[in-house]
Order: C-alpha cells, then sequence, then structure tokens
C-alpha cells in the first residue's frame, strides 16, 4: 500500500 | 490603485479555469512588477502557482500592493458574461472591499461592468525551495493530457519514470495494467534531460486536474527529482507560467 505524502512537509510555511 | 488590462477575456478565462478545480478561494497579490499567486487545495497534496508578469498586460498600474481576495466560482460567473474576444480590465481602489471588471467588445460599441466583492482570506504563503530536478521533460501539453486521461482508466495512481530512453507512465489496477512511453522526438516536440533516472508514484486525479491548464501553452514542462515533489509547469506566452506541485505517494 502508498500513503500520499503532504506538500507541508516540503514547503515551509513563510 | 491597481488597473489591468488585457485584450482578450479568453486568456483569463482559461486562467481561472486552470485554477478552480483546485481552489474555490484565493488571494491574488498584485505589485508594480506583476500579479501573483499561490495557493495549495485543502487536503495540501497539490500547490498551483500562478505568475503573470507586468509585461503580459496591455495596460498596467499598480502604485501599492494590493491583495485581492477573490472567490474563484463568482469569478467565473462574471467571466461567463463576457465574450472570449471582449478586452478587460480589472480596477481596484486602494483598500476596496470589491474589484470592478469591465469589459469592451471588440468593435467597442459595448462596453459592461461588474462589481465583484472581495473576501478577507487568511491564506498562507509558503516558500518553495528552487530545486534541481533530475529529470526534465517538455512535451505537447494536448500529449500529456491524454496520458493522464487514459492512466485515469485503469488506477488511481501513475508511476511516472524517467530515464535517458525515455519517459514512462505506468497505471495498473483491477482491470490490468497500461503503460505509456514517450522517447525523445528529433523535431523537438518532445525533450528529455536525465541527470539521474527518477521513478515516483502520483495520484492520477492530481495530474487531470493540472490538465486544465492545457489550452494555455503547446508544451507542459515536467520536473522530476527523488522524494520531491513533481513540478508540472504550462507557460503563459512569454510572461508568466502556472505552476502546480504534486507530493508523491510513498510505500508504507
Amino acid at each position: 500500500a502508498q500513503t500520499q505524502v503532504r506538500l507541508d512537509s516540503f514547503f515551509k510555511t513563510m | 490603485m491597481f488597473e489591468a488590462r488585457l485584450a482578450s477575456t479568453l486568456t483569463l478565462k482559461r486562467i481561472v479555469d486552470a485554477l478552480r478545480e483546485i481552489l474555490n478561494q484565493s488571494t491574488l497579490d498584485c505589485s508594480d512588477t506583476g500579479i501573483q499567486m499561490q495557493a495549495m487545495d485543502n487536503s495540501h497534496v497539490s500547490l498551483v502557482s500562478l505568475c503573470l508578469r507586468k509585461e503580459y498586460f496591455e495596460k498596467y498600474k499598480c502604485n501599492r500592493n494590493i491583495s485581492l481576495g477573490l472567490d474563484l466560482k463568482s469569478l467565473t460567473k462574471v467571466l461567463k458574461c463576457a465574450n472570449g474576444d471582449d478586452a478587460v480590465t480589472i480596477k481596484a481602489a486602494d483598500k476596496a472591499d470589491k474589484v470592478e471588471l469591465s469589459f469592451e467588445s471588440a468593435g467597442k460599441e459595448r462596453t459592461a461592468d461588474y462589481e465583484l466583492r472581495l473576501l478577507n482570506l487568511d491564506q498562507e504563503h509558503l516558500a518553495i525551495p528552487e530545486t534541481e530536478y533530475n529529470c526534465v521533460v517538455h512535451m505537447p501539453a494536448t500529449e500529456f493530457a491524454r496520458i493522464c486521461r487514459d492512466m485515469a482508466t485503469f488506477s488511481e495512481s501513475v508511476v511516472i519514470a524517467c530515464s535517458k530512453e525515455g519517459i514512462k507512465f505506468s497505471a495498473s489496477g483491477e482491470m490490468g495494467a497500461a503503460n505509456i512511453k514517450l522517447s525523445e522526438t528529433t523535431k523537438g516536440e518532445v525533450s528529455i534531460q536525465v541527470d539521474e533516472p527518477v521513478a515516483l508514484s502520483f495520484a492520477g486525479r492530481y495530474l487531470s486536474t493540472f490538465t486544465r491548464a492545457t489550452p494555455l501553452a503547446e508544451k507542459v514542462k515536467i520536473g522530476l527529482a527523488p522524494d520531491v515533489p513533481l513540478l508540472v509547469e504550462y507557460p503563459i506566452e512569454d510572461y508568466g507560467y502556472i505552476r502546480y506541485y504534486l507530493a508523491p505517494k510513498v510505500d508504507d
């Protein structure tokens, strides 16, 4: 099975 | 005071069409260099980033940075009132609670003005890091749309594997499996630059959503690197772009 990664871990809030 | 005029409403319609399936509401950040917008979808899996430089517009004036919070459904309704070949002027006063859209027919004999209420959106800005993509592929935008559509028939997940031999899209599900491979063409419709081969898995329904931008550009650029979001970029003439980012799926 696969898990969908979220973008929050790549793009940080400014 | 903000004022921007485009010779044709059609491109604006196309831009909004490319955004509205991912976002319901969004803030346009207008400055003296142009318009920018970026937002994630509700599930924080994809991000869309729009950039339109001021040179894109027939007329562009922005004395002071201004943020316009827009409901894209409402904006679509207003744009439906206009013909594609109407010129459109977008205007907003400083600290305004509304934006004005004026449409002028090609022969200038008909003008129509609409006001849209602005929203006060609490939107976070994300820093998108500069990424060196190991694989960069350019292909006709219609070809990419076709592949995404065909993959969706087979599975929710699409594996994109890129090597010097080409770019391969694969999907397998209960019905069976699909594999589409594109090699570099001598005429340059498909170009493939590879430093290191990459293979990643993505949710096909997001890829299909991105292809809403197909009418905006002849070519689409795809950037892949290990364990980072996929980049799908549609240029808007020479004056801007819509970039979509999609987080990969990983094995448990």
